[in-house]
């Protein structure tokens, strides 16, 4: 029944679901989606992300979702994501258009060992599941593992904490993946990290505020971020709070957002996606779909400012 | 699967005094606090789980620093059962 377009993307879904939903996509549209296996975590499960491509290796946007388990609604907002990139290609004229200069990569699930465990297991887990010898505690933060200020102030040391960056950076199969693509490929111009809770637009810088950086980069984020603003808020009247994460929230180091944007990758942001402001991590599966449709309007805004300033 | 009896907080620190007070009890361990969205900005609410054995010593600590809170979620057991309902209705 779900194999002709039917699969009812207002529920939770376990990972096999997800995974099963990604390959009827690409079956469905042949010409244009395909998995790439990016990496195998610590439990060995597989990192697929989808590439949509009307040909040949062109400039990318990397839509990433899932990296935190507990944020159950972000991995249920990628696969209709993904649907409606697909169906949209030769209806919408603007996705048409950016699909047609850029290749778009979605990655469903960044940390399949944290969702699969948050859904068999606990449901407050957010981190990976690699082990540290000597700690009674499993698992690191790979929002603070990455390869850029690494182990500067916020970050934390404790093993056993929810926002642990362990000893060295990248030490996290699913942070060294997305590292090393972003390397070989050479040609991403935008990551877009989406989150739960809390509704954010968030750009860089979080180990360091803003004032310090370039100011005319920080213009360029400030406009993507206006132009998002309208869009998310036109569908449901969600209003999202938008600047550099240590402006907003805190100082960090080692975060994925300034890694990518230090990297050479100016639309580097995070969307911390719609909840009701009552249910958190806990949103209700009837919300799922409002929570997609709202952030697709935003995703397809900043999609189509890069496809109109590129660089 | 693991249960979560006990509550969601939400508080309102109101200045970095509060905000420094509200982020040491992170780390005690026998409170097994859980924070959800931290304490960050005088003014913006920060979200905690807190385990049913907690709940009188953590709102106690919070009335006696004057700092404001509200309960976000009554049962989080409850959102959960909800949760995993939906799920394995959709499955079947």
């Amino acid at each position: 029944r779900e194999w002709n377009g039917s699969f009812n993307f207002e529920t939770y879904r376990i990972l096999e679901e997800i995974s099963q939903e990604m390959n009827n996509l690409v079956a469905e549209h042949p010409g244009l989606g395909r998995k790439v296996n990016i990496g195998y975590p610590f439990e060995n499960r597989l990192m697929n992300v989808l590439k949509f491509s009307t040909g040949g290796d062109k400039l990318a946007i990397w839509l990433g979702a899932g990296i935190h388990a507990w944020e159950w609604v972000t991995q249920l907002s990628s696969p209709w994501t993904a649907s409606k990139i697909a169906s949209d290609y030769g209806n919408d004229p603007s996705i048409t258009l950016i699909l047609d200069i850029m290749d778009v990569f979605l990655l469903p699930v960044t940390n399949p060992d944290g969702y699969v465990l948050s859904q068999t297991k606990t449901h407050m887990y957010r981190k990976t599941r690699s082990k540290l010898s000597g700690s009674l505690c499993v698992g690191v933060d790979p929002k603070w593992n990455w390869d850029t200020g690494f182990g500067g102030p916020g970050a934390n040391n404790n093993s056993c904490s929810n926002s642990y960056h362990r000893p060295s950076a990248n030490s996290e199969v699913e942070v060294k993946s997305l590292e090393d693509f972003t390397k070989s490929h050479g040609e991403v111009k935008a990551i877009i990290t989406l989150h739960s809770y809390s509704q954010l637009f968030l750009f860089p810088w979080v180990y360091a505020c803003a004032e310090s950086h370039n100011f005319d980069e920080l213009e360029i984020k400030n406009e993507v971020a206006q132009e998002n603003a309208q869009s998310l808020s036109s569908l449901h009247g969600t209003t999202y709070k938008m600047g550099p994460v240590c402006l907003l929230m805190y100082q960090g180091s080692g975060g994925s957002i300034d890694w990518f944007n230090d990297s050479g990758i100016k639309y580097s942001f995070v969307f911390a996606l719609r909840d009701t402001g009552l249910y958190g991590f806990l949103l209700l599966a009837n919300q799922t779909l409002p929570t997609a449709k709202g952030t697709w309007l935003g995703l397809k805004t900043i999609m189509e400012h890069i496809q109109d300033h590129p660089y | 699967q693991e249960t979560f009896v006990g509550q969601i907080l939400e508080i309102i620190p109101r200045n970095e005094e509060q905000i420094k007070n509200l982020v040491e009890l992170e780390p005690k361990e026998h409170l097994q606090l859980n924070f959800w969205k931290s304490p960050t900005i005088p003014g913006e609410t920060a979200h905690v789980r807190v385990p049913f054995v907690s709940i009188q010593a953590v709102k106690v600590f919070l009335e006696s620093q004057g700092i404001v809170y509200f309960i976000m979620m009554e049962s989080v057991q409850v959102l959960l059962d909800k949760k995993n309902e939906e799920m394995l209705l959709y499955q079947r």
